[in-house]
């Protein structure tokens, strides 16, 4: 914007401009920019420093709802993690047992994407890698009969925390949000509670159709937290801000890279800074 | 829908001469917020109501049409205008075998997509060769290899850098007659230099006739920028949209080829490897216009 100065017309459409190409989307932005609107009106704002500054509030604001840490209970704690095809769930799902294992925690995954090609393989190599064991069936077989399994296994070798990774699936066919809920049923009757956590990967190069994302899986199984992975690309996932107002859900982790080391907590103030780089 | 927000602005009676400037403005409007909700990029939201205007204002509105018709006509017409023409098919060499790259970001769908034009091509009674060049990714050969026998295709696969093993596909493919290599690379951001480069050469190598730049149809403002620079880079041949039967609008279909110029070859539907589909411009740009 320049940093110094009166506000002007232009100053605002840029603002306006940085949003949207940021996938804040077009109600979001309107929210945000009538907020300012509304402050400048009252002489809160103070030139062109202030108006950012106050950007950065009403975002800030809209993510109150949204904070949360990625926290461990008693065991055999259970996560679930789930989304849409390619968002990076199997990867995470890597990085977060390399989390809890550097933790010292007794860490078991669980190979419950029984469908795309390799994917047991891809997940047992990263099992592996990160020196933790891991559940699986054949390929083909059904995804809640390795949910049960690795339950049983869970609570009678004690382990810490059980992470169980789910096929990609769009949030549009009702048969595969079905089998998801079905696995999260086997879980619960598994272990009363499980998945005590369940977490829904958005890609941070989605656009608008995030929010419908969050809205579908959130209404099939109890979404308890979001990560936004591929934040180290040019994408700002401005996204979740709508998601955040309208749903909720704590954002708590971000993906930033394809090794296990690539995750971080999510800050909000960080995330608001990134939106304006 | 979009209509409705247009009618309500230009109101239902039919026989309404012509388009005033106010109402062309207010009607825009509403197209420029449609199309950015559909994830349309910005710059290409301006462009196009900037060459919109121009065509409505003063626009007569023909025969037996209400206003809200004719303007929705004149939309529809130039947003199919802008994604291209009837389908565009693969590009083959005038001496096999073609070479095909598969380009685009984490996740994409490439791997898949590779798999699902090797059944397509085996289909239409060529012979394809698939090559396995993602060396990075866990699995990622395992993975082609498992699609490469579930469509009886051969998968090339061997030890080597990307480059190296994208020039012995192509070498092998002549020597034993094959028609197509196919071949699928990393997934890679278009911001990553070193993987930019790794592409460059093995087009340098290898010279292939088709360079498809796979991406999501779900994909955000972002798509503009990922498309260009992997043009800049690679002169991209071709696009392929993937997961194309989920409720995205897709208005990633226009950013890309407002800025790249290349046609949308072909759309995934579906996990299947059956399910790929020539690109339909028309039903596109209803999708787009929600
Ligand atoms: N740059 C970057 N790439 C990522 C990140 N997270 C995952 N990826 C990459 O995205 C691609 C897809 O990751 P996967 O973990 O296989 O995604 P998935 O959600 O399990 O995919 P499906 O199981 O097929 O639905 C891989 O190439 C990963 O390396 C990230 O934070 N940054
Ligand atoms: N629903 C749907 N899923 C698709 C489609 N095409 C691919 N997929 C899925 O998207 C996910 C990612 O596909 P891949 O083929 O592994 O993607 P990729 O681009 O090779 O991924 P990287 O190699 O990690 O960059 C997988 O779960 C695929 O099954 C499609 O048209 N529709
Ligand atoms: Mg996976
Ligand atoms: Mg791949």
């Amino acid at each position: 914007l320049g940093i110094k100065g009166e506000v002007t017309r232009e100053d605002l459409e840029r603002i306006e401009e940085i949003l949207i190409s940021a996938d804040v989307g077009v109600e979001t932005t309107d929210k945000l920019m009538k907020a300012l609107e509304k402050r400048m009106a009252r002489g809160e704002v103070r030139g062109k420093e202030g108006i950012m500054a106050a950007l950065r509030d009403e975002i800030l604001r809209l993510l109150q709802g949204a904070q949360g840490r990625l926290e461990l209970g008693p065991p055999p704690w259970v996560i679930m993690v789930v989304g849409v095809n390619g968002t990076g769930k199997t990867t995470t799902i890597a990085k977060l047992a390399r989390r809890f294992a550097n933790e010292g925690r007794k860490v078991l995954l669980v190979a419950g994407d029984t469908f795309r090609a390799a994917a047991i393989e891809q997940l047992e190599i990263w099992a592996d890698r990160v020196g933790v064991p891991m559940v699986k069936h054949q390929p083909g077989s059904h995804p809640s009969g390795v949910v049960y399994d690795a339950l049983q296994a869970a609570r009678a070798r004690g382990y810490d925390v059980t992470i169980i990774d789910t096929a990609g699936r769009l949030h549009t066919k009702v048969n595969l949000m079905e089998e998801l809920k079905k696995m999260a049923r086997v879980a619960s009757k598994e272990l009363p509670g499980a998945p005590h956590e369940t977490l829904l990967v958005l890609d941070a190069t989605t656009g608008q159709n995030a929010l419908s994302q969050a809205r579908l899986f959130s209404q099939a199984v109890p979404v308890t937290g979001l990560v936004l992975t591929k934040l180290d690309g040019t994408a700002k996932g401005g996204i979740i801000i709508a998601i955040a107002g309208e749903l909720s859900i704590p954002i708590k982790l971000i993906g930033v890279g394809e090794g296990m080391d690539d995750l971080q907590d999510f800050d909000a103030e960080a995330f608001v800074e990134a939106l304006f780089e | 829908s979009l209509s409705d927000r247009i009618q309500g602005i230009l109101g239902k009676f039919k026989g309404k001469a012509r388009l005033t400037e106010k109402e062309v403005d207010a009607t825009l409007r509403e197209i420029r917020l449609a199309l950015l909700e559909a994830d349309v990029h910005i710059q290409v939201v301006r462009q196009f109501t900037e060459s919109l205007r121009s065509r409505l204002i003063g626009r007569e509105v023909t025969g037996g049409l209400t206003p809200t018709q004719e303007v929705v006509k004149v939309v529809s017409e130039e947003i199919q205008g802008l994604l291209g023409g009837s389908h565009e098919g693969l590009k083959f060499a005038s001496r096999p075998p073609t070479g095909i790259m598969m380009v685009g970001l984490q996740g994409s769908g490439k791997t898949t997509t590779a798999a699902k034009l090797a059944l397509m091509l085996k289909k239409q009674g060529k012979w394809p060769l698939l090559v396995a060049a993602d060396v990075y990714r866990p699995a990622a050969v395992e993975q082609l290899v498992t699609l490469g026998k579930e469509v009886g295709v051969e998968v090339y696969h061997g030890e080597g850098d990307p480059v190296e093993i994208c020039g012995r596909a192509v070498e092998k493919a002549r020597k034993d007659g094959m028609d197509v290599v196919i071949m699928d690379t990393a997934g890679r951001l278009h911001v990553d230099e070193l993987l930019m480069v790794e592409l460059e050469r093995i087009k340098g190598l290898v010279q292939p006739q088709e360079i498809l730049l796979v991406a999501d149809a779900m994909t955000g403002q972002e798509a503009a920028n990922v498309a260009r620079t992997f043009h800049e880079r690679l002169n991209l041949t071709g696009v392929v949209l993937t997961k194309m039967e989920g409720d995205a609008r897709g208005g990633a279909a226009l950013s890309i080829k407002a800025v790249t110029g290349q046609p949308i070859k072909f759309v995934g539907v579906g996990e299947k490897l059956e399910q790929l589909e020539p690109f339909h411009p028309d039903r596109m740009a209803s999708r787009i216009l929600g």
